[in-house]
């Protein structure tokens, strides 16, 4: 464990917090997209099907943040699409999800370490999770603006990868640890990011909300 | 790559 990864981690917690607070305290998920949140969902759940497989005993912390990532990002969607289904924004969160998940399954059987199914699905939400948060940045492009809240969502959820290849750079030199797969698709979500970056630190930093040329 | 096929982060 070094730094990077360790305040990687975090900033993923921090980000998956954040949006449980928003949509908790103000009852509702408006300007967030249900089917991004879906994508995380599957994603945990695809990458950590080894806690359902053979499961060990919570010896270790990674076990406990494998279970609060799959349970924290299942209960989201349950807000969403269930608690305060009323407030979601269906309309705006617009983007088709096939068109993410097809080619990422699709290139999970194409390219990946090893051909076996626990391998193949953890090569596919790796290849998801990078593309997953595009629904909620189309939806933030339909609606013109996001939240404050939502904006140090979406600020915590870039980092955390962003930190994470940092963490890649350190175990190279370091360790001599390669995942190639990985650091491929960490730097494709962390790009996705960079509009959204510049948004937030010219304007969020300074008190103004990102209200996007609509 | 070091070939292992466990992998040991998030």
């Amino acid at each position: 464990m070094n730094i990077f990864r360790l305040f990687g981690d975090l900033s993923h917690l921090a980000a998956i917090a954040i949006l449980l607070l928003k949509i908790w305290k103000t009852r509702s998920c408006a300007g967030v997209s249900g089917k991004t949140q879906l994508l995380f969902a599957v994603c945990f759940i695809t990458r950590y099907i080894d806690l359902f497989l053979h499961f060990v005993s919570l010896y270790n912390t990674e076990k406990v943040m494998k279970l609060i990532y799959i349970s924290a990002s299942v209960f989201t969607c349950y807000l969403i699409f269930f608690k305060f289904k009323a407030t979601y924004d269906g309309n705006h969160d617009s983007m088709r999800a096939e068109f993410l998940i097809v080619p990422a399954a699709g290139l999970a059987c194409l390219i990946n370490t090893k051909f076996d199914a626990i391998e193949i699905l953890w090569t596919f939400s790796i290849y998801l999770e990078a593309v997953a948060i595009l629904p909620q940045l189309f939806l933030i492009s339909k609606t013109g603006e996001a939240e404050t809240i939502t904006s140090h969502y979406l600020f915590a959820q870039g980092s955390y990868r962003a930190l994470y290849i940092l963490n890649w750079i350190y175990r190279y030199h370091y360790e001599s640890h390669v995942d190639t797969i990985a650091i491929v698709a960490g730097v494709v979500q962390t790009i996705l990011y960079c509009d959204f970056f510049y948004l937030y630190i010219t304007k969020v930093v300074k008190g103004q909300k990102i209200v996007l040329p609509a | 790559d070091n070939g292992q096929l466990y992998h040991d982060e998030l």
